[in-house]
């Protein structure tokens, strides 16, 4: 966070328009693994009294202290004998989300000079309500501890929550822990914003499927932590890792996994596989490892580095010794100089920061679509900064795996990461829109996200609506808004019906002839998606409302780029008298069969007045 | 297949809380544990109730236990609690 707010254009102090009273009055819910509240990323100085609407309390445990930052603490882990039952993060995770949403901001922050800056949220000024779900001890977060987070959560009257927790796939709503509490908090106003998972770069493996969930995937940012390697002949290779570790350039011999092992075949010893690696053969020297998964094995077993290789090496991370993750063509040329030589060295220098301002790429880990539960929802919603991200941490938790250094700020990648900057700029719209529902802040962010032309494989599907800004969220002109009706009607349309229904909604309703024929593209949501039979000639059609929040006496165009499709806007021109006054358009969307190759076809309707501009992407993709 | 006798923790879903100012949610929980399991004493059984903003609870039940409840009129949903990764 000392440099990706900056990065998506919500600079610091007064540089970035605020609502100073209201955003102190925000109070956002982390449902996560706790909290350090000791940092000075969550320092009361300068706080009021919690805001009047705020309902919840302080269990946070012995010793554990709230103060009017952090205003509220919950605990859903089991008591585990012989340790302290409290809200203190054991993981780091939950310091880490807390501060990248809502954290103080905090000057000359660095990961041992790395990522120096000033780490802030996206709305230092609001409130911190920690709901603590997970920890080491029951190695991850209950679910059943995840609904309990959110029935009070609910009730203590949050204005937003996150929670940085995903399941390994998509589920079905009423075995979805997270769904159905977000759709109980979005009937009482209140945004759930999810991670979209870091299971990409395969397809369909977003596992926040719910239209109530606003989810989000992580792309890079303008800075980049890389990790050299000079090898004996004067070669250098470029790797990613954020190795603080200074071996002052002194170069020692290479010995490759596989050739480091007296017990284990080939393949496992050259991935450095645990119990593999010989100690008389790698003590002082430095181990090349097919994978960068088990370098740890070589540090136990005395190596001085590591040099690894990864086919994602595209965010950097954090080793306990020096490392270098390289990807395959520079693995190779380490290779191909150690079959040069009888006795191969190398170096592996200290990490550096590198600056390239340059269009945020997605993050191979970020998890993609198509939906797997709701073909006809494009999910991840929105894309986000998520790789090597310095936020808060727990000194009491080790930065990495075996690693003995104590630290209150480190770098994380990761989904989980990119979600709570979209909590926070949820946040900031909400702090000039207090009143706006959870789907106008949703729609708001979607509809004035920057748009990226990625080579990615279906970049719909990696960065949803495209990339977070903020300043232009707060001003959408038009909004998508879906409310609990409209979300009755979407689950009558999946055939939730009778029971199920009556029970989720809370209503004596069933549904009508008209509900039950609902298609979820029906559903009003920012973005436009369609499934449809490959190879086939298809016609498809979007309803959808808007909503003016923008000028009074005003008239939207619409237009179509990026028009591989045919695409009818009708009525193409909208006039909007007063504001929240209504319009409604439909899209005819057709084309020619779909094929292998060209699985996806999509295009981007903007509205315009001429001032705002509010785009939305329209995906047609073939079930293959 | 699982041993039926053995237990799991499941969450028992039941949708919005009733409007009615007279519903006393945990009782109602008990009850239907009672009724489900037909020990008087469900306290082993209770690991926590959903009652402020929705309604529900979750408790450790055998596979036969989860398919009644299944099939209860107020019941909307009976699912293995999991545990869930940080992304």
């Amino acid at each position: 966070t000392t440099a990706s707010w900056d990065f998506v254009g919500l600079k610091r102090g007064k540089r970035a328009k605020r609502n100073p009273s209201i955003e102190s009055d925000t109070i956002i819910g982390v449902i996560d693994s706790g909290i350090y509240p000791l940092s000075d990323s969550f320092s009361d100085r300068g706080f009021g009294p919690p805001p009047k609407k705020w309902k919840g309390v302080c269990h946070g445990g012995k010793h554990f202290p709230c103060n009017n930052k952090v205003i509220g603490a919950r605990n859903y882990t089991p008591k585990i004998k012989g340790i302290p039952h409290s809200v203190m993060d054991n993981m780091g995770h939950g310091s880490h989300t807390a501060s990248t949403a809502a954290g103080n901001a905090v000057k000359d922050v660095s990961f041992y000079g790395l990522a120096n800056g000033t780490a802030r949220g996206g709305v230092p000024a609001a409130r911190i309500a920690v709901y603590k779900v997970c920890d080491p001890g029951i190695k991850g977060c209950t679910s059943d501890g995840i609904l309990s987070a959110f029935d009070d959560a609910i009730a203590d009257n949050v204005d937003l929550i996150t929670i940085s927790i995903g399941d390994e796939k998509g589920l079905r709503f009423e075995e979805d822990t997270i769904a159905i509490g977000a759709f109980h908090a979005m009937v009482k106003g209140i945004l759930t914003v999810n991670s979209a998972g870091n299971n990409g770069p395969e397809l369909s493996t977003v596992t926040s499927v719910a239209p109530w969930i606003f989810t989000v995937g992580a792309s890079d940012t303008n800075r980049a932590f890389v990790t050299k390697a000079v090898l004996g002949d004067g070669k250098t290779v470029v790797g990613r890792s954020v190795n603080t570790f200074d071996l002052k350039g002194t170069k020692y011999p290479i010995v490759y996994g596989k050739s480091a092992s007296s017990n284990c075949d080939s393949a496992s010893a050259g991935l450095c596989s645990p119990g593999c690696l010989d100690r008389k053969l790698v003590r002082g020297k430095i181990v090349l490892c097919d994978s960068a998964q088990n370098v740890e094995e070589a540090k136990y077993m005395g190596a001085i580095a590591s040099i690894a290789r990864s086919s994602l090496a595209d965010a950097a991370y954090v080793f306990s010794f020096p490392v270098s993750v390289l990807s395959a063509p520079a693995y190779n040329d380490v290779l191909s100089y150690m079959n040069s030589t009888k006795n191969p060295i190398a170096a592996v220098l200290k990490s550096e920061t590198i600056f390239n301002q340059k269009v945020p790429v997605i993050a191979s880990y970020s998890s993609r679509g198509p939906n797997p539960i709701i073909p006809d929802i494009l999910k991840p919603d929105i894309t986000a900064p998520g790789s090597e991200i310095i936020a808060a941490y727990s000194p009491t938790v080790p930065p990495s795996i075996s690693d003995t250094r104590h630290v209150k700020y480190s770098i994380l990648s990761g989904t989980s990461m990119s979600c709570p900057h979209v909590a926070g700029v949820a946040a900031y719209v909400k702090s000039f829109h207090p009143r706006w529902s959870p789907s106008m802040i949703q729609s708001a962010i979607m509809t004035t996200a920057w748009a990226v032309n990625a080579s990615t494989l279906m970049p719909e599907f990696a960065y949803g609506a495209g990339h977070v800004n903020p300043l232009a969220a707060v001003h959408p002109g038009l909004v998508y808004e879906a409310n609990k009706s409209d979300h009755i009607a979407f689950l009558c349309g999946l055939s939730y019906t009778g029971k199920n229904l009556r029970l989720i909604s809370g209503e004596s309703c069933s549904c009508t002839k008209a509900q039950s024929k609902f298609l979820p593209r029906d559903l009003n949501y920012p973005s436009m998606t369609a499934k449809v039979p490959a190879r086939k000639p298809f016609k498809v059609t979007f309803r959808r409302t808007v909503t003016n929040v923008g000028t009074s006496n005003t008239t939207y165009k619409a237009k179509v780029v990026g028009s591989k499709l045919d695409v009818k806007v009708i009525p193409n021109v909208l006039s909007l008298k007063s504001m929240h006054d209504k319009k409604s358009f439909k899209v005819t969307v057709s084309g020619k069969g779909l094929r292998a190759g060209k699985l996806v076809v999509s295009s981007q309707l903007i509205w315009s007045d001429g001032f705002h501009f509010v785009r939305s992407p329209i995906v047609v993709y073939a079930a293959n | 297949a699982k041993n039926d006798q053995e237990k799991q923790v499941y969450i028992v879903y039941m949708g919005a809380l009733p409007a009615r100012v007279d519903y006393m949610p945990m009782s109602h929980h008990t009850s239907i544990l009672r009724e489900v399991t037909g020990e008087s004493s469900i306290e082993s059984r209770l690991v926590r109730n959903y009652k402020r903003s929705f309604n529900g609870f979750a408790a450790w039940l055998t596979e036969s236990e989860r398919q009644i409840l299944t099939n209860m009129e107020n019941i909307v949903s009976v699912f293995p609690s999991k545990t869930l990764k940080l992304q």
